[in-house]
């Protein structure tokens, strides 16, 4: 379902140039359960915003489905984030102004085809995260696993094939870490959904099916593994 | 060092209470190594904020070496915050318009009694969490762990009596926790600094010597122990 190859992003910091990404390609199946781990400033985060067609690379080509994202229109590639992709930001990147039950609306409201009543869907899966009697508080009202929960519950909303999740369980105890990943293989299972992890927890990083690894840029290792 | 007692901190959603801590009352010693844990919503980031003198209690009281800072001007208060007290906050609130170097910097610069060169300090800082080469990036160009390490080195900079730390690890690999830790150690044991760290990672909680429970805004658990 997603084939990067070749990837690069090169930043500027003004004259100095960061490789972020070097040359990276890998392939994930539907239905795949994957993990990517590395330490910190490897590029998962820069990794996840390519494939999530959040981002351009320097260069390279990322297919979805075989179809090139990196030469879409904005409307297209907007299209295909609403209804393909649910991306849980590392920093959860949820709408202030909005409650917690209007921001997990809001993707499905936008879908172009409606699967889903957006404020009952909403409900259900914030109700699934424990957070029933929160749903109309707004991010600053909630505490910092809340809106990880929030942003995870949102990139559900639309019932996507794929799910891009940068450490969605770094704010979360155990408890809520659980439900979080029964949730996640639970779509997986159901919908054969494609799921995309990157994780600094090896706890969770046990949990997944296939781990790659990234270090200053670049894929050092994948291991298919089954997970126990 | 630290004496909290029947601490209550309601807040309001529309006319909905939250009873976010209920009489909460603890003591900390001099140069203790406290964790706070419990689950996601409990309460540990509200008492944070009141110990650290960010927040002011609905009821209670919070001494740190005997003065009442509930009770303090906005300057006093102010000035206690920049040379007593580090903190680490879960979301980093870090100053997006300036570099590593500089967010670092800043408590140093605004310290009444100078004890450092702030920009020397601030580099020392940051090389010793691996940093060194990332001094002039600005938040938004530096990876989440990234900027959690430059919150850290924020904390640490005015050498305080008290580090107040926020699930300071919850963004970084192992690696760079372990740095972490490690600083956060020495300064307890060349300082006798106190260390109070909120964390959802059972690897950090076991090497506290002392763990505080939080459950739904209350204190269930206190156990002194000491660390392996
Ligand atoms: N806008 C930017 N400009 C310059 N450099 C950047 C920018 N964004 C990220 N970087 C750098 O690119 C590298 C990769 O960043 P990235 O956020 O992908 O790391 P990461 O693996 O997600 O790290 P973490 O585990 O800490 O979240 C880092 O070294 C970072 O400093
Ligand atoms: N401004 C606010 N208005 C209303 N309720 C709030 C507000 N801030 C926090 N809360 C609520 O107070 C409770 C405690 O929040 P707090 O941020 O202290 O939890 P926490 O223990 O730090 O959680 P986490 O582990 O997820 O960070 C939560 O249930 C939260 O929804
Ligand atoms: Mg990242
Ligand atoms: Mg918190």
């Amino acid at each position: 379902v997603l084939r990067a190859q070749n990837l690069s992003k090169t930043l500027k910091v003004g004259e100095v140039k960061v490789e972020a990404l070097r040359n990276v390609s890998l392939t994930i199946e539907r239905g795949e359960f994957v993990g990517i781990v590395g330490p910190s400033g490897s590029g998962k985060s820069t990794l996840l915003g390519l494939i999530g067609g959040l981002d351009t690379p320097t260069t390279g080509t990322i297919e979805i489905d075989g179809v090139d994202i990196t030469r879409l229109s904005e409307r297209k590639l907007t299209r295909i984030r609403n209804e393909k992709i649910g991306f849980i930001f590392q920093a959860f990147n949820l709408i202030p102004t909005l409650t917690a039950l209007e921001n997990v609306a809001l993707p499905v409201q936008f879908a172009a085809k409606r699967q889903f009543n957006p404020h009952k869907r909403a409900k259900e899966l914030l109700d699934m995260f424990g957070l029933g009697d929160r749903i109309h508080h707004r991010p600053t009202q909630l505490s910092g696993g809340q809106q990880q929960r929030v942003a995870i519950a949102r990139a559900l909303a639309n019932n996507p094939a794929i799910i891009v999740g940068d450490e969605p369980t770094g704010n979360l105890d155990s408890e809520s870490s659980s439900v979080v990943m029964e949730a996640l293989r639970n779509v997986r299972d159901t919908f054969n959904t494609t799921v995309i992890l990157v994780t600094h927890d090896p706890g969770i990083a046990e949990q997944m099916e296939r781990l790659i690894t990234l270090v200053d840029g670049r894929i050092t290792d994948e291991d298919a593994r089954t997970a126990t």
